[in-house]
């Protein structure tokens, strides 16, 4: 997957981090102190639809111009997160229990065309 | 836009956009907590219990799975366990100290209603430490106790009479009582300790005391429920 940059058009991944001591959590999250909610962005041009992330290879270029190329029938493809892991989280709950969870899916690691 | 749905963060000014996204941030943390809002300001448990809960895990679990508690947090999951896959959780939760007499008291160990509506316990464990005044085995009784249905009254769900030789740490396995009461409105664990007339109080002398008594529990998000068409 690509990381987004100032001016990437094409899908990519858009770092963002949520400082817990920013939004008033830090006094019942214990850790970690924030959260990488990172999201997928970018347009998905006919080409990469179906490329999970870049052209990474030359045989990929190649195909993707053949597509472009083809310009078969046009569909849409949307750029959605490839690999996802989990937000491991120690916090007190209501009635001050320490409560260590890891909840699935939730920072995204990259992104690709459908 | 095109297809008709609103997203939050697309095309506002960037400070409307940042605080859409920490309030969808916000929303998604507490939705996969199932918690209805952030939790008022904790009481944190004394430096001195928490340390010796912590410890006493570890060397509890050292042989079997890595501990998951502070120094022991990672960005992935902890190592593969049964039924991985499913949310897991574990719980430390520390003692409030309820009624007394001169040789007994009741402890109560709170869980939050959201963690027990929607997890079974896969294991809880009881530590007690005993500052034993040493004059040979002591007789000990560890009550387990439950509101009963109907009355005001408590029933007694499991009692185990111990032998204290010495001071040290007992751990007790509460599994069965937890789940049980993780089926109930207020899922709260009550513990009657009882000691022989001239031991004094079965408890340390306060909350902060390294030696305060604690559960640990483990328990695993319930499997969504399937419905099988044949």
């Amino acid at each position: 997957g690509v990381d987004c940059g100032a001016d990437s058009r094409t899908c990519c991944r858009q770092e963002f981090f949520v400082d817990f001591k920013e939004i008033g959590w830090e006094d019942w999250i214990i850790q970690p102190e924030g959260y990488h909610m990172n999201y997928c962005t970018g347009l998905c041009p006919l080409h990469m639809a179906g490329v999970p992330g870049l052209a990474a290879s030359f045989h990929t270029t190649v195909i993707n111009r053949i597509k472009a190329a083809s310009a078969a029938a046009a569909v849409d493809s949307c750029c959605v997160p490839t690999q996802r892991r989990p937000l491991s989280l120690l916090y007190y709950d209501r009635d001050s229990n320490i409560v260590k969870t890891d909840i699935p899916d939730m920072i995204v690691d990259s992104c690709g065309c459908t | 836009a095109a297809a008709g749905w609103w997203c939050p963060a697309c095309g506002a000014a960037p400070g409307t956009q940042r605080d859409a996204l920490l309030a969808l941030a916000k929303r998604s943390i507490l939705e996969k907590l199932r918690l209805p809002g952030r939790p008022s300001v904790p009481q944190p448990p004394g430096r001195g219990a928490l340390l010796t809960a912590l410890r006493r895990m570890r060397e509890q679990r050292s042989d079997t799975a890595p501990a998951a508690f502070p120094g022991m947090l990672r960005d992935g999951p902890a190592s593969p366990r049964p039924g991985m896959g499913l949310q897991e959780y574990e719980i430390l939760s520390f003692a409030e100290s309820g009624s007394s007499t001169p040789h007994s008291v009741h402890l109560h160990f709170r869980f939050s209603q959201e963690v027990a509506e929607s997890t079974e316990i896969l294991q809880a464990t009881l530590y007690l430490f005993w500052a034993a005044p040493g004059r040979g085995a002591q007789p000990v009784t560890i009550r387990l106790l439950q509101p009963d249905p109907v009355g005001q009254n408590m029933t007694v769900t499991s009692e185990t009479r111990l032998e204290v030789q010495r001071t040290g740490w007992t751990t007790l396995d509460v599994g069965a009582a937890v789940q049980s009461l993780f089926r109930q409105d207020t899922p709260r664990l009550t513990v009657e300790l009882e000691v022989p007339e001239d031991w004094g109080s079965p408890l340390p002398s306060n909350h902060s005391d390294s030696h305060w008594p604690f559960v640990v529990a483990q328990a695993q998000a319930r499997k969504p429920h399937r419905v099988h068409r044949r």
